[in-house]
């Protein structure tokens, strides 16, 4: 048996919109640690990585390992039929093909319940290696889908570059170019409001600004975001789920021909 | 023009 009651049900939403229009399928493991999942897009340029603790569910039980195959189509529609104030509660038998979904109003008055079909998933699982980055940068997550944003009309491709005085994102495409510097900032008084910048060593990497737009579909969950980069790697890009977990975004960069 | 990378080259799949 499997069973997950969530009171912040509106976190379970904005996890989904942040999945969805990245992956389609995916594998929801659910072990006595908690859920999570790992999933890469259908071009295998981009990978999500969920993590929900078991300790940041009101309730939370799982006698065996599960795991549930999500159409995340169908997911989503079914989360979008709670409130936002909703308490969630997930439920699988351990052999069962289907997963119940169960939204309570605050004050009990309305009770849904939905159940949705799972699927037989072959999922593919990669091993992310344990690494440090030559640079991590945390700034508020509003910023970052700003400059994704606005950059994403000069060009497709976007240059990161890091050093110790801040970080540049530029872009340059038919019609010119664009690039924005955030500098390190730790006087603001909120702490979602701080750029910080750890580096060991500069690094300047490319990617394609489509990818970065999708991820900031988790803008959100979370105040701040944090950029990982090391030359000639993946970027990973975290934006936590208060403190019960996190969603990591990974991108390949683009590389000279 | 840079090209797209493929995140398979960067992780095995275990």
């Amino acid at each position: 048996m499997f069973e997950a009651r969530l009171v912040q049900g509106s976190l379970l939403k904005k996890v989904q919109e942040a999945l969805k229009d990245i992956v389609q399928e995916a594998s929801w493991d659910c072990t006595s640690s908690g859920l999570s999942l790992q999933a890469m897009d259908g071009s295998h340029v981009s990978l999500v990585q969920l993590t929900l603790r078991a300790d940041g569910f009101e309730k939370y039980r799982c006698d065996r390992n599960l795991a549930m195959g999500i159409n995340m189509g169908s997911m989503s529609k079914i989360l979008k039929c709670a409130g936002n104030d909703d308490v969630i509660t997930l439920k699988a038998e351990d052999t069962s093909d289907r997963l119940e979904l169960m939204f309570e109003s605050p004050k009990g008055e309305k009770i849904s319940n939905y159940e949705m079909k799972l699927m037989d998933l072959d999922c593919e699982q990669l091993g992310i290696p344990d690494q440090e980055y030559s640079c991590s940068i945390k700034m508020p997550s509003h910023e970052f889908a700003r400059i994704c944003r606005d950059l994403s009309q000069i060009g497709e491709c976007v240059v990161i570059t890091c050093t110790k005085d801040g970080v540049q994102f530029s872009a340059k495409g038919d019609m010119g170019s664009g690039t924005v510097k955030m500098s390190q900032n730790l006087g603001a008084e909120k702490e979602d409001d701080q750029v910080t910048i750890e580096m060991t060593e500069p690094v300047q990497l490319t990617f394609a600004i489509k990818y970065l737009n999708m991820f900031t579909k988790a803008t959100s969950l979370s105040g701040s975001v944090c950029l990982s980069m090391s030359n000639d790697v993946p970027l990973v890009v975290e934006y936590k789920v208060e403190d019960m977990g996190h969603i990591k975004y990974f991108l390949a960069p683009k590389i000279e021909d | 023009v840079p090209k797209q990378n493929d995140l398979l080259n960067y992780f095995q799949v275990s």
